[in-house]
Protein backbone atom coordinates (compact mmCIF):
# COMPACT_ATOMS: atom_id res chain seq x y z
CA UNK A 1 0.00 0.00 0.00
CA UNK A 2 1.63 3.56 -1.13
CA UNK A 3 1.54 5.87 1.88
CA UNK A 4 -1.18 7.54 1.54
CA UNK A 5 -4.18 5.24 0.40
CA UNK A 6 -5.30 4.76 3.71
CA UNK A 7 -6.31 8.19 4.46
CA UNK A 8 -9.76 8.31 4.02
CA UNK A 9 -11.82 11.65 3.35
CA UNK A 10 -14.77 9.53 2.45
CA UNK A 11 -16.77 6.67 3.30
CA UNK A 12 -19.21 5.05 0.59
CA UNK A 13 -21.63 1.65 0.34
CA UNK A 14 -21.44 -0.58 -1.63
CA UNK A 15 -23.47 -3.43 -3.51
CA UNK A 16 -21.75 -6.81 -4.38
CA UNK A 17 -20.46 -5.99 -8.31
CA UNK A 18 -19.72 -8.97 -9.09
CA UNK A 19 -20.94 -12.56 -9.47
CA UNK A 20 -19.86 -15.88 -10.14
CA UNK A 21 -22.85 -18.04 -11.23
CA UNK A 22 -22.78 -21.84 -10.29
CA UNK A 23 -25.25 -24.82 -10.99
CA UNK A 24 -26.60 -24.61 -7.23
CA UNK A 25 -26.36 -21.09 -6.79
CA UNK A 26 -24.27 -18.08 -6.74
CA UNK A 27 -21.59 -16.52 -5.02
CA UNK A 28 -21.42 -12.26 -5.03
CA UNK A 29 -18.29 -10.31 -4.23
CA UNK A 30 -17.89 -7.06 -3.40
CA UNK A 31 -15.05 -5.46 -5.68
CA UNK A 32 -12.10 -7.29 -3.79
CA UNK A 33 -10.05 -4.38 -5.63
CA UNK A 34 -12.10 -1.43 -3.97
CA UNK A 35 -10.02 0.75 -2.04
CA UNK A 36 -11.77 1.09 0.98
CA UNK A 37 -12.33 -2.65 0.87
CA UNK A 38 -8.27 -3.41 0.26
CA UNK A 39 -7.74 -0.78 3.18
CA UNK A 40 -9.76 -2.88 5.73
CA UNK A 41 -7.56 -6.08 4.65
CA UNK A 42 -10.60 -8.18 4.31
CA UNK A 43 -12.88 -8.99 1.41
CA UNK A 44 -16.57 -9.65 1.65
CA UNK A 45 -18.46 -12.12 -0.38
CA UNK A 46 -22.17 -13.86 -0.14
CA UNK A 47 -22.99 -17.38 -0.85
CA UNK A 48 -26.28 -17.68 -2.34
CA UNK A 49 -27.15 -21.92 -2.33
CA UNK A 50 -30.53 -23.08 -3.49
CA UNK A 51 -32.15 -25.89 -1.85
CA UNK A 52 -29.79 -29.60 -2.08
CA UNK A 53 -27.28 -26.91 -3.22
CA UNK A 54 -23.32 -27.95 -2.59
CA UNK A 55 -20.79 -25.57 -2.21
CA UNK A 56 -17.88 -28.03 -3.13
CA UNK A 57 -14.86 -29.25 -0.91
CA UNK A 58 -12.60 -25.87 -0.74
CA UNK A 59 -10.04 -24.04 1.37
CA UNK A 60 -9.14 -20.73 1.43
CA UNK A 61 -5.89 -19.25 2.36
CA UNK A 62 -7.21 -17.15 5.13
CA UNK A 63 -9.75 -17.75 7.77
CA UNK A 64 -13.16 -16.92 7.24
CA UNK A 65 -16.12 -16.01 9.36
CA UNK A 66 -19.46 -16.50 7.65
CA UNK A 67 -23.07 -15.17 9.30
CA UNK A 68 -25.80 -17.07 8.05
CA UNK A 69 -28.37 -15.06 6.75
CA UNK A 70 -31.29 -17.03 5.65
CA UNK A 71 -31.90 -20.88 5.59
CA UNK A 72 -30.49 -24.04 7.05
CA UNK A 73 -28.62 -27.06 5.92
CA UNK A 74 -25.44 -29.29 6.96
CA UNK A 75 -21.51 -27.92 6.37
CA UNK A 76 -18.18 -29.64 7.82
CA UNK A 77 -14.66 -28.43 8.43
CA UNK A 78 -12.14 -31.00 7.76
CA UNK A 79 -9.36 -30.68 10.21
CA UNK A 80 -6.17 -32.53 9.59
CA UNK A 81 -4.81 -34.78 12.63
CA UNK A 82 -8.40 -34.98 13.86
CA UNK A 83 -10.21 -38.40 14.42
CA UNK A 84 -13.75 -39.60 12.40
CA UNK A 85 -15.46 -38.86 14.85
CA UNK A 86 -18.58 -39.60 13.40
CA UNK A 87 -19.50 -43.30 12.17
CA UNK A 88 -22.64 -45.48 11.11
CA UNK A 89 -23.12 -49.10 11.18
CA UNK A 90 -25.36 -50.96 9.48
CA UNK A 91 -26.65 -54.34 10.86
CA UNK A 92 -26.30 -57.66 9.50
CA UNK A 93 -28.39 -60.00 10.56
CA UNK A 94 -26.90 -63.33 9.07
CA UNK A 95 -23.71 -63.06 10.76
CA UNK A 96 -25.36 -60.89 13.66
CA UNK A 97 -22.46 -58.70 13.73
CA UNK A 98 -21.96 -55.09 12.08
CA UNK A 99 -20.33 -53.08 9.83
CA UNK A 100 -19.30 -49.75 8.99
CA UNK A 101 -21.15 -47.93 6.83
CA UNK A 102 -18.99 -44.75 6.83
CA UNK A 103 -16.92 -42.52 9.12
CA UNK A 104 -16.16 -39.04 8.96
CA UNK A 105 -14.81 -35.70 10.99
CA UNK A 106 -17.93 -34.22 12.93
CA UNK A 107 -20.14 -32.54 10.85
CA UNK A 108 -22.65 -29.21 11.88
CA UNK A 109 -25.73 -27.86 11.15
CA UNK A 110 -26.32 -24.21 10.77
CA UNK A 111 -29.56 -22.27 10.45
CA UNK A 112 -30.31 -18.25 10.41
CA UNK A 113 -28.55 -16.40 12.56
CA UNK A 114 -25.45 -18.25 13.06
CA UNK A 115 -21.94 -17.11 13.10
CA UNK A 116 -19.87 -20.13 11.22
CA UNK A 117 -15.65 -19.72 11.96
CA UNK A 118 -13.88 -21.23 8.82
CA UNK A 119 -10.27 -21.81 9.58
CA UNK A 120 -7.69 -20.83 6.75
CA UNK A 121 -6.62 -23.33 4.62
CA UNK A 122 -9.34 -26.57 6.21
CA UNK A 123 -10.98 -28.00 3.83
CA UNK A 124 -14.82 -27.35 4.36
CA UNK A 125 -17.99 -28.19 2.22
CA UNK A 126 -21.75 -26.91 2.99
CA UNK A 127 -25.11 -28.16 1.88
CA UNK A 128 -28.03 -26.69 1.47
CA UNK A 129 -30.56 -29.02 2.95
CA UNK A 130 -33.68 -26.82 4.05
CA UNK A 131 -36.75 -25.63 1.62
CA UNK A 132 -35.25 -22.39 1.02
CA UNK A 133 -31.93 -20.71 -0.49
CA UNK A 134 -29.04 -20.42 2.04
CA UNK A 135 -27.80 -17.16 1.79
CA UNK A 136 -24.13 -16.98 3.55
CA UNK A 137 -22.23 -13.55 4.11
CA UNK A 138 -18.66 -14.16 4.18
CA UNK A 139 -15.51 -12.50 5.56
CA UNK A 140 -12.24 -13.55 4.45
CA UNK A 141 -9.84 -11.98 6.47
CA UNK A 142 -6.59 -11.86 3.93
CA UNK A 143 -4.73 -9.54 5.65
CA UNK A 144 -4.60 -12.07 8.64
CA UNK A 145 -0.95 -13.39 9.89
CA UNK A 146 -1.93 -17.22 8.67
CA UNK A 147 -1.55 -15.93 4.70
CA UNK A 148 1.30 -15.46 3.33
CA UNK A 149 0.41 -15.26 -0.27
CA UNK A 150 -1.02 -12.25 -1.97
CA UNK A 151 -4.33 -10.01 -1.03
CA UNK A 152 -6.75 -11.68 -2.85
CA UNK A 153 -8.97 -14.11 -2.00
CA UNK A 154 -8.15 -17.44 -3.33
CA UNK A 155 -9.98 -20.69 -2.51
CA UNK A 156 -8.45 -23.86 -3.52
CA UNK A 157 -11.26 -26.07 -4.43
CA UNK A 158 -10.80 -30.19 -4.37
CA UNK A 159 -13.65 -31.42 -6.98
CA UNK A 160 -15.30 -29.87 -9.80
CA UNK A 161 -13.91 -29.42 -13.67
CA UNK A 162 -10.96 -27.55 -14.61
CA UNK A 163 -9.93 -26.58 -17.62
CA UNK A 164 -6.57 -28.22 -17.15
CA UNK A 165 -8.52 -31.35 -16.91
CA UNK A 166 -9.06 -31.68 -20.91
CA UNK A 167 -5.54 -33.26 -20.99
CA UNK A 168 -2.54 -34.06 -20.16
CA UNK A 169 -1.11 -31.42 -17.61
CA UNK A 170 1.55 -30.29 -19.56
CA UNK A 171 -0.49 -30.31 -22.81
CA UNK A 172 -3.15 -28.51 -20.62
CA UNK A 173 -0.92 -26.34 -19.70
CA UNK A 174 0.51 -24.77 -22.67
CA UNK A 175 -3.34 -25.03 -24.11
CA UNK A 176 -3.87 -23.38 -20.91
CA UNK A 177 -1.36 -20.50 -21.81
CA UNK A 178 -2.32 -19.97 -25.21
CA UNK A 179 -5.92 -19.49 -24.36
CA UNK A 180 -4.84 -17.51 -21.53
CA UNK A 181 -2.89 -15.07 -24.24
CA UNK A 182 -6.26 -15.37 -26.24
CA UNK A 183 -8.33 -14.62 -23.07
CA UNK A 184 -6.05 -11.20 -22.71
CA UNK A 185 -6.01 -9.75 -26.17
CA UNK A 186 -9.91 -10.95 -26.31
CA UNK A 187 -10.11 -9.09 -23.09
CA UNK A 188 -7.93 -6.15 -24.29
CA UNK A 189 -10.42 -5.66 -27.30
CA UNK A 190 -13.53 -6.47 -25.81
CA UNK A 191 -12.46 -4.17 -23.07
CA UNK A 192 -12.70 -1.34 -25.57
CA UNK A 193 -16.14 -2.25 -26.43
CA UNK A 194 -17.81 -2.62 -23.22
CA UNK A 195 -18.78 -5.97 -21.24
CA UNK A 196 -16.47 -4.64 -19.04
CA UNK A 197 -18.95 -6.44 -16.00
CA UNK A 198 -18.18 -9.99 -17.73
CA UNK A 199 -14.36 -9.57 -18.30
CA UNK A 200 -14.31 -8.58 -14.71
CA UNK A 201 -16.54 -11.89 -13.43
CA UNK A 202 -14.17 -14.20 -15.61
CA UNK A 203 -10.96 -12.26 -14.17
CA UNK A 204 -12.50 -12.76 -10.96
CA UNK A 205 -13.21 -16.40 -11.09
CA UNK A 206 -9.87 -17.40 -12.74
CA UNK A 207 -8.18 -15.23 -10.10
CA UNK A 208 -9.52 -16.29 -7.13
CA UNK A 209 -9.82 -20.37 -7.75
CA UNK A 210 -13.71 -20.57 -8.49
CA UNK A 211 -13.17 -22.55 -11.71
CA UNK A 212 -10.06 -24.77 -10.69
CA UNK A 213 -9.86 -28.53 -9.28
CA UNK A 214 -6.41 -28.25 -7.72
CA UNK A 215 -6.56 -31.84 -8.60
CA UNK A 216 -7.16 -31.76 -12.01
CA UNK A 217 -3.25 -30.33 -12.10
CA UNK A 218 -1.87 -33.44 -11.15
CA UNK A 219 -1.46 -36.28 -13.60
CA UNK A 220 -4.22 -38.28 -13.30
CA UNK A 221 -2.55 -41.56 -12.96
CA UNK A 222 -0.11 -39.93 -10.32
CA UNK A 223 -4.37 -39.44 -8.47
CA UNK A 224 -4.76 -42.83 -9.75
CA UNK A 225 -1.61 -44.72 -7.48
CA UNK A 226 -2.41 -42.16 -4.46
CA UNK A 227 -5.78 -43.06 -3.96
CA UNK A 228 -5.33 -46.63 -4.89
CA UNK A 229 -8.34 -46.52 -6.66
CA UNK A 230 -8.96 -47.46 -10.69
CA UNK A 231 -8.97 -45.66 -13.91
CA UNK A 232 -12.59 -44.24 -14.09
CA UNK A 233 -12.84 -42.88 -10.12
CA UNK A 234 -9.25 -40.91 -10.73
CA UNK A 235 -10.64 -39.33 -13.97
CA UNK A 236 -13.54 -38.55 -12.00
CA UNK A 237 -12.08 -37.00 -9.53
CA UNK A 238 -9.95 -34.89 -11.78
CA UNK A 239 -12.90 -33.56 -13.49
CA UNK A 240 -12.12 -35.46 -16.67
CA UNK A 241 -15.08 -37.27 -17.01
CA UNK A 242 -17.42 -34.72 -17.04
CA UNK A 243 -19.19 -32.89 -19.93
CA UNK A 244 -20.45 -29.77 -18.22
CA UNK A 245 -18.92 -26.90 -16.04
CA UNK A 246 -21.14 -27.24 -12.99
CA UNK A 247 -19.43 -24.13 -10.88
CA UNK A 248 -18.14 -24.16 -7.67
CA UNK A 249 -21.54 -24.83 -5.97
CA UNK A 250 -23.34 -28.07 -7.48
CA UNK A 251 -27.36 -29.64 -7.10
CA UNK A 252 -27.24 -32.91 -5.63
CA UNK A 253 -29.95 -34.86 -6.81
CA UNK A 254 -29.55 -37.99 -4.40
CA UNK A 255 -30.32 -38.01 -0.83
CA UNK A 256 -27.41 -37.92 1.18
CA UNK A 257 -26.76 -40.10 3.98
CA UNK A 258 -24.98 -37.98 6.78
CA UNK A 259 -23.96 -39.28 10.12
CA UNK A 260 -26.12 -36.82 11.59
CA UNK A 261 -26.70 -37.33 16.19
CA UNK A 262 -30.61 -37.49 17.11
CA UNK A 263 -32.20 -34.19 17.90
CA UNK A 264 -33.05 -33.48 21.62
CA UNK A 265 -36.37 -34.00 22.72
CA UNK A 266 -36.86 -30.22 22.93
CA UNK A 267 -36.37 -30.27 19.15
CA UNK A 268 -38.94 -29.44 16.94
CA UNK A 269 -41.34 -32.10 15.35
CA UNK A 270 -39.95 -30.42 11.96
CA UNK A 271 -36.05 -30.67 12.78
CA UNK A 272 -36.54 -34.77 13.97
CA UNK A 273 -38.01 -35.48 10.61
CA UNK A 274 -35.13 -33.63 8.55
CA UNK A 275 -32.81 -35.66 10.83
CA UNK A 276 -34.22 -38.60 10.13
CA UNK A 277 -34.27 -38.32 6.27
CA UNK A 278 -31.05 -37.69 6.48
CA UNK A 279 -29.42 -40.21 8.69
CA UNK A 280 -30.41 -43.34 7.14
CA UNK A 281 -29.33 -46.35 9.34
CA UNK A 282 -28.04 -46.50 13.09
CA UNK A 283 -25.49 -43.96 14.18
CA UNK A 284 -23.12 -43.02 16.87
CA UNK A 285 -20.44 -40.11 17.86
CA UNK B 1 16.74 -11.65 30.34
CA UNK B 2 18.50 -12.10 27.20
CA UNK B 3 20.97 -14.54 28.82
CA UNK B 4 17.61 -16.77 29.80
CA UNK B 5 16.58 -16.96 26.67
CA UNK B 6 18.57 -16.90 23.74
CA UNK B 7 21.90 -16.64 24.73
CA UNK B 8 21.84 -20.21 25.97
CA UNK B 9 19.56 -21.78 23.25
CA UNK B 10 20.14 -24.54 21.81
CA UNK B 11 20.37 -23.83 18.20
CA UNK B 12 21.45 -27.53 16.25
CA UNK B 13 20.04 -30.64 15.92
CA UNK B 14 20.76 -33.50 13.51
CA UNK B 15 18.28 -34.50 11.06
CA UNK B 16 19.75 -37.06 9.01
CA UNK B 17 19.34 -39.41 12.10
CA UNK B 18 17.04 -41.79 10.72
CA UNK B 19 15.93 -42.70 14.45
CA UNK B 20 14.77 -39.36 14.45
CA UNK B 21 12.40 -39.78 11.69
CA UNK B 22 8.91 -38.65 12.33
CA UNK B 23 7.20 -40.37 9.68
CA UNK B 24 8.66 -44.17 8.61
CA UNK B 25 8.25 -46.67 5.87
CA UNK B 26 10.92 -48.96 5.51
CA UNK B 27 9.89 -49.40 1.77
CA UNK B 28 8.69 -46.11 0.83
CA UNK B 29 11.76 -43.54 3.16
CA UNK B 30 11.63 -41.44 5.53
CA UNK B 31 10.37 -37.89 7.02
CA UNK B 32 11.83 -36.00 9.53
CA UNK B 33 10.70 -32.29 10.98
CA UNK B 34 12.24 -30.13 13.61
CA UNK B 35 10.38 -27.18 14.58
CA UNK B 36 10.15 -24.82 17.57
CA UNK B 37 8.35 -27.93 19.47
CA UNK B 38 11.24 -30.04 19.00
CA UNK B 39 14.08 -27.13 18.54
CA UNK B 40 12.95 -23.97 20.43
CA UNK B 41 14.72 -21.63 18.35
CA UNK B 42 12.23 -21.96 15.83
CA UNK B 43 10.00 -20.35 18.16
CA UNK B 44 12.22 -16.93 17.85
CA UNK B 45 12.97 -17.34 13.56
CA UNK B 46 9.71 -18.23 13.54
CA UNK B 47 11.11 -20.70 10.61
CA UNK B 48 11.13 -24.61 10.70
CA UNK B 49 13.22 -27.32 8.74
CA UNK B 50 12.40 -30.92 7.26
CA UNK B 51 14.25 -33.76 5.59
CA UNK B 52 12.66 -36.31 3.39
CA UNK B 53 14.30 -39.83 1.75
CA UNK B 54 12.34 -41.29 -1.13
CA UNK B 55 13.01 -44.47 -1.94
CA UNK B 56 12.77 -45.54 -6.08
CA UNK B 57 9.06 -45.64 -7.48
CA UNK B 58 8.00 -44.22 -4.01
CA UNK B 59 6.09 -41.06 -3.64
CA UNK B 60 4.47 -38.83 -1.42
CA UNK B 61 1.06 -38.05 -1.65
CA UNK B 62 -0.67 -34.81 -2.90
CA UNK B 63 -0.48 -32.48 -0.03
CA UNK B 64 -0.67 -28.77 0.47
CA UNK B 65 1.20 -26.38 3.69
CA UNK B 66 -1.28 -24.63 5.69
CA UNK B 67 0.64 -21.80 7.19
CA UNK B 68 3.95 -21.81 5.11
CA UNK B 69 5.89 -21.68 2.31
CA UNK B 70 8.02 -24.55 1.46
CA UNK B 71 11.82 -24.36 -0.30
CA UNK B 72 12.98 -27.11 -0.92
CA UNK B 73 16.31 -27.83 -1.99
CA UNK B 74 17.42 -31.46 -3.83
CA UNK B 75 20.15 -33.38 -1.44
CA UNK B 76 20.36 -36.53 -3.62
CA UNK B 77 18.94 -38.53 -6.87
CA UNK B 78 15.81 -36.92 -8.74
CA UNK B 79 11.86 -36.93 -8.22
CA UNK B 80 9.19 -35.48 -10.30
CA UNK B 81 7.35 -33.39 -8.89
CA UNK B 82 4.30 -31.35 -9.73
CA UNK B 83 2.84 -28.40 -7.70
CA UNK B 84 -0.93 -26.82 -8.63
CA UNK B 85 -2.13 -23.37 -8.12
CA UNK B 86 -5.48 -22.87 -6.71
CA UNK B 87 -6.86 -22.65 -10.39
CA UNK B 88 -5.61 -26.15 -10.82
CA UNK B 89 -2.76 -25.00 -12.92
CA UNK B 90 0.05 -27.18 -13.13
CA UNK B 91 2.74 -24.34 -12.34
CA UNK B 92 5.72 -26.84 -11.85
CA UNK B 93 5.86 -30.28 -13.72
CA UNK B 94 9.35 -31.47 -14.35
CA UNK B 95 12.10 -33.24 -12.69
CA UNK B 96 13.98 -31.64 -10.38
CA UNK B 97 17.95 -32.94 -9.76
CA UNK B 98 20.14 -32.67 -6.91
CA UNK B 99 21.85 -29.34 -6.56
CA UNK B 100 18.21 -27.74 -7.53
CA UNK B 101 16.20 -25.33 -5.37
CA UNK B 102 12.38 -24.89 -6.01
CA UNK B 103 9.40 -23.31 -3.68
CA UNK B 104 6.03 -24.82 -2.88
CA UNK B 105 3.83 -21.66 -1.75
CA UNK B 106 1.85 -21.89 1.18
CA UNK B 107 -1.60 -23.76 0.05
CA UNK B 108 -0.30 -24.81 -3.55
CA UNK B 109 -0.69 -28.78 -3.44
CA UNK B 110 2.14 -30.84 -4.23
CA UNK B 111 3.36 -34.21 -5.35
CA UNK B 112 6.97 -35.78 -5.41
CA UNK B 113 7.63 -39.04 -6.77
CA UNK B 114 11.24 -40.72 -6.85
CA UNK B 115 13.55 -41.16 -10.03
CA UNK B 116 15.59 -44.30 -10.49
CA UNK B 117 18.03 -43.04 -8.06
CA UNK B 118 15.70 -42.26 -5.12
CA UNK B 119 15.25 -38.55 -4.27
CA UNK B 120 16.46 -37.07 -0.71
CA UNK B 121 15.78 -33.28 -0.18
CA UNK B 122 15.99 -30.80 2.50
CA UNK B 123 13.19 -28.19 2.95
CA UNK B 124 12.88 -24.97 4.82
CA UNK B 125 9.59 -23.77 6.11
CA UNK B 126 8.22 -20.26 6.67
CA UNK B 127 6.58 -21.51 9.96
CA UNK B 128 8.11 -22.61 12.99
CA UNK B 129 5.11 -25.23 13.34
CA UNK B 130 4.08 -25.47 9.44
CA UNK B 131 1.21 -27.97 9.22
CA UNK B 132 0.39 -30.31 6.31
CA UNK B 133 -2.85 -31.50 4.91
CA UNK B 134 -2.99 -34.54 2.54
CA UNK B 135 -5.44 -35.15 -0.41
CA UNK B 136 -5.15 -39.14 0.06
CA UNK B 137 -4.00 -41.31 2.78
CA UNK B 138 -5.52 -42.85 5.57
CA UNK B 139 -5.98 -39.27 7.63
CA UNK B 140 -6.35 -37.66 4.05
CA UNK B 141 -9.01 -34.74 3.63
CA UNK B 142 -10.74 -37.46 1.77
CA UNK B 143 -10.53 -39.80 4.32
CA UNK B 144 -12.38 -37.31 6.64
CA UNK B 145 -15.25 -35.92 4.78
CA UNK B 146 -18.75 -38.02 4.87
CA UNK B 147 -18.51 -40.79 2.14
CA UNK B 148 -21.92 -39.07 -0.29
CA UNK B 149 -20.07 -35.78 0.42
CA UNK B 150 -17.13 -37.32 -2.02
CA UNK B 151 -19.87 -39.23 -4.17
CA UNK B 152 -21.95 -35.88 -4.91
CA UNK B 153 -18.50 -34.23 -5.30
CA UNK B 154 -17.31 -36.56 -7.84
CA UNK B 155 -20.51 -37.79 -9.22
CA UNK B 156 -19.55 -41.21 -7.98
CA UNK B 157 -21.75 -44.24 -6.58
CA UNK B 158 -21.91 -44.36 -2.75
CA UNK B 159 -20.10 -47.65 -2.67
CA UNK B 160 -17.60 -46.39 -5.21
CA UNK B 161 -17.15 -43.57 -2.25
CA UNK B 162 -16.55 -45.99 0.74
CA UNK B 163 -14.76 -48.35 -1.27
CA UNK B 164 -12.69 -45.30 -2.02
CA UNK B 165 -12.18 -44.26 1.46
CA UNK B 166 -11.06 -47.63 2.80
CA UNK B 167 -8.59 -48.61 0.10
CA UNK B 168 -6.40 -45.40 1.42
CA UNK B 169 -4.00 -47.51 3.52
CA UNK B 170 -0.85 -45.39 3.67
CA UNK B 171 -0.45 -41.83 5.45
CA UNK B 172 2.04 -40.51 3.85
CA UNK B 173 3.62 -42.30 0.86
CA UNK B 174 2.24 -43.94 -2.00
CA UNK B 175 3.78 -46.82 -4.27
CA UNK B 176 3.63 -45.73 -8.17
CA UNK B 177 2.78 -48.22 -10.50
CA UNK B 178 4.53 -49.81 -13.69
CA UNK B 179 1.93 -47.73 -15.80
CA UNK B 180 2.37 -44.93 -14.20
CA UNK B 181 4.18 -41.67 -16.19
CA UNK B 182 6.57 -41.16 -13.68
CA UNK B 183 7.50 -44.70 -13.02
CA UNK B 184 11.08 -46.03 -13.68
CA UNK B 185 9.71 -48.57 -15.86
CA UNK B 186 7.37 -46.85 -18.40
CA UNK B 187 10.31 -44.52 -19.71
CA UNK B 188 9.19 -41.67 -19.77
Amino acid sequence: QSPNECQFRQINAFEPTLRIQAEGGVTEFWDPYNQQFQCGGAHLYRHIIQPRGLLLPSYTNAPLVAYVQQGQGEFGIVVPGCAETYQSFQQSEQQGGSSFLDRHQKIGSYKQGDIIVFPESAVHWLFNSGNEQTVLIVLQDTSNDANQLDANPLRFFLAGNSQQSQGSSQQGQREQGRKQGQREQGQREQGQHGGKQELMTERLREQLGYNGNILAGFDVQIVKDALNTDMETAQKIVGERSQEDRGHIITVDRDLQLIVPSSSSSSSRSEEQHQTRKQGGGSSN
Amino acid sequence: GLEETLCTARVRQNIDNPRRADIYDPQAGRFTTLNSLTLPIFGQVRLSAARGILNRNWGVVPKWCMNAHSFIYVTKGSAQVQIVNHEGETILDQQVQEGQLFLVPQNFAVVKQAGDQGFEWVEFNTNENAMFNTLSGRTSTLAGLPADIIAASYDLSSSKAQSLKQNMNSVWFYQASSSSPWSSSSGR
